[in-house]
């Protein structure tokens, strides 16, 4: 029952009215539940019923996706938060008129140490679904105003870079070969940006191409994404206060509160489209919406 | 006259239409891991098909036929169906089985018209 999707009144409910059909056959009744229940999951493309933690938190990002996508009519949502400001622009309409399901993927940090060992590129993908095609993918990254370390100057300016991994070092390749110089993954520079550590917001990168090589090509084909900060006057990455500009990785000294972290952690959104006939597009631009004329 | 009213309220009562059907998801226990919307409606379609069919009822030619067909001689064909014509779209935010967030549009969740087919 615990992995069922309906309810026990649900289901005796549906024993009752098979047995009409299958006389006492206990066996028969639960096949045709069950084939009740397995209609449901694979409608919202699951295997089981999701059986998440109490103090499972959405990101405020998801939250406001599904906000601007309701337009209007979100208004009855006693979940949906309204009081605060994300910072996060909407996805183009470019987007979202070609996907109908967004998925938010969190860093992973056990998947990093598991693959990865002492070498530490991020990995944020972990699989993608065969049927569904990835039409975009946007990394984005939450930047938090540092005032108190800006220098004359160009000290507030950081560099963003994005690299995908192409390849990983072999393992061997951790061994005496290269003793005393860590092996380094090749990669391609995705993306870079310059931006201002005196300002709160959300840096959101294209990363289409990458995540549509990964889930077409081989299976072993996706390394993940680095992301590296450096500060553009000394082209070394930032210190002290500065750090806290751009978060990757939750501090173990840091004065966000777990509740609070999963808000601002670095989130890959992949939009895809299962073949459906729907879209992400604002409700309220959608011309079905609209009253007939009379 | 109130013996035809009456036959005329009772046939405009039984007519094809949209009735309300709210399936909340907090009565089934999904709750947990839908978190919007927390119901929806999803309307449902009931009533007769029967000849003359309304303007508003959006019938098929073959419908209008069938329901003809059925008045002259009801042992040959049913009365045409009472069905969704127009279905609409529920977007869902909810946690797959891996716990990753989803905001997906199911498509044909909700009836927006019914008529007759």
């Amino acid at each position: 029952m615990s992995s069922g999707v309906l309810p026990k009144v649900g289901r005796d409910s549906l024993i009752r009215q098979a047995a009409k059909y299958t006389g006492d056959a206990r066996e028969e009744e639960d096949a045709i539940v069950n084939e009740y229940e397995k209609s449901l999951l694979n409608m919202f493309s699951l295997k089981r019923r999701p059986t998440p933690g109490k103090d499972f938190q959405v990101p405020r990002i998801m939250q406001h996706l599904y906000k601007a996508h309701m337009g209007d009519y979100y208004e009855h949502e006693p979940k949906i938060m309204r009081t605060w400001e994300t910072g996060f622009d909407l996805p183009a309409d470019e987007i979202t008129s070609r996907a109908n399901t967004a998925r938010s993927y969190h860093h992973e940090v056990i998947f990093e140490r598991q693959l990865f060992g002492s070498v530490s590129p991020s990995r944020f993908f972990d699989g993608a679904c065969h049927c569904f095609v990835v039409r975009a993918a946007e990394l984005l990254l939450h930047r938090e105003a540092v005032w108190h370390h800006v220098t004359s100057g160009s000290g507030h300016m950081h560099r963003l870079n994005i690299y995908e991994i192409i390849k990983m070092p072999r393992s061997d390749d951790f061994g005496s070969k290269f003793a005393g110089s860590k092996p380094q993954p090749i990669t391609r520079l995705l993306d870079t940006r310059l931006v201002d550590s005196r300002n709160s917001t959300w840096e959101r990168f294209d990363v289409s191409q990458a995540t549509s090589r990964w889930s077409q090509g081989p299976h072993d084909a996706n390394h993940g994404l680095i992301v590296e900060v450096v500060q553009e006057d000394r082209q070394t990455p930032p210190q002290g206060a500065a750090r806290r500009h751009i978060r990757l990785k939750r501090d173990v000294h840091s004065d966000i509160p777990d509740k609070e972290w999963v808000h601002l952690r670095p989130l890959l959104l992949a939009y895809s489209h299962d073949g459906k006939d729907t879209t992400l597009l604002r409700r309220s631009k959608r011309s079905s919406r609209k009253r007939d004329a009379p | 006259a109130n013996s035809s009213k009456r036959r005329k309220k009772r046939r405009r009562r039984n007519l094809c239409q949209r009735h309300n059907l709210y399936v909340d998801f907090n009565e089934v226990r999904w709750t947990n891991w839908i978190v919007a919307p927390p119901g929806y409606d999803a309307h449902f379609c009931q009533g007769q098909c029967s000849f003359p069919i309304s303007d508003y009822l959006n019938a098929t030619n073959h419908a209008i036929v069938q329901a003809l067909v059925h008045e002259v001689d009801s042992s040959l064909t049913p009365k045409p169906c009472c069905v969704p014509t127009v279905l609409v779209s529920v977007p869902m935010l909810y946690l797959d089985d891996k716990s990753k967030v989803v905001l997906k549009n199911y498509p044909e969740m909700g009836v927006s018209k019914c008529g007759c087919r």
